[in-house]
């Protein structure tokens, strides 16, 4: 199964890499972002992962939540991989709109591998249906929590966030969700 | 199995967006790097996929083999994926000395998803073992050149080179390999 697979590629090649310097990172940015605002005022440090069941990605948040604006990136972390002389890891930090009208700055960005379920699924050849494609974004979610949870690299620099699409109706859905972590 | 989910997320997620821009990056990379010797006179403008059946993964290739020396990088790709703002895409030059004595330039990488092989065999709670690994190294690479041969936009771009590991006596193996590419 392919969920499986990838939590563990998503775990081994890329959380374990940057979440140990995300901290730092941050620390970096906000020595470079003064603003008439405290930088990282309200928000939480951790890496926001998000898991939409439908595996409906987005490549900019804010297409998807108007009260969620694009501030800057994180400064670029670099590392020799496999051939890739300096390969680049960076991520993007997002001032999001809360309910009680107050900005929270929070570093935020789909589980990659999604891309992967959603475009396999449109594959014919990839022998991956719709059906099973919710399936495997659980089993995904629940097979990256159990890695994450035995993880010391990782404890407590990262957030996994379910997204159900029943809400799909309300515009402010991901804001009001990412605020409330 | 691993290896089908990790075929398919090397293209869906790589091969599928880079491939296509690889000419045009070589020749801007050629545009910048004027020098005595001619850019690119002797070597393939394919991507040169390294797949060593034992996953034993470099991150740098002239560790691999003296004869082959990192030249520079190609110009950075900027891709917008999945909430990173301007995700970094960008691949590596080697100058290899062939056994003509002469230098080949060419862009040259290892399977990246091989590390995840290799790292989920060390890890207990992975349930992948050593034995496997190998198994899984061939049926990756059987399952890329599937997906790679069906694909237009990757059409004679590439290059996979499956490489096994009878031959770790010779020190020049890898260059000997490449330059017959
Ligand atoms: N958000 C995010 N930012 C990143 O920089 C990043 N790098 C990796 N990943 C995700 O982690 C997992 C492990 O990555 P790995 O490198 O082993 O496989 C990668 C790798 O073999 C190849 N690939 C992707 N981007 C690059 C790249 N920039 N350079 C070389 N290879 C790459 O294609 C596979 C699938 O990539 P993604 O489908 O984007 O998701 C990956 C994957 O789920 C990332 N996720």
């Amino acid at each position: 199964n392919v969920a499986h697979g990838l939590a563990w590629s998503f775990y081994l090649g890329y959380l374990r890499l940057v979440l140990p310097r995300l901290n730092d990172s941050i620390k970096s940015f906000c020595a470079t972002h003064q603003s008439s605002s405290p930088c990282w005022g309200r928000g939480s440090r951790k890496l926001l992962i998000l898991i939409p069941l439908n595996a409906n990605i987005s490549h900019k948040l804010e297409d998807e939540d108007d009260n969620i604006r694009f501030y800057d990136n994180l400064p670029n972390n670099e590392i020799d991989r496999a051939g890739v002389r300096g390969r680049v890891y960076k991520h993007s930090v997002y001032r999001v709109l809360g309910e009680d009208g107050k900005a929270h700055d929070c570093v935020a960005e789909y589980a990659t591998p999604l891309l992967t379920f959603y475009n396999m699924s449109q594959e014919r050849s990839a022998g991956f249906g719709e059906p099973e494609r919710r399936q495997q974004v659980l089993l995904f979610y629940k097979t990256l929590q159990n890695i994450l949870d035995q993880s010391l690299e990782c404890r407590n620099r990262y957030r996994l966030i379910l997204l159900n699409d029943e809400h799909d109706d309300d515009p402010h859905y991901l804001s009001k969700t990412i605020v409330g972590h």
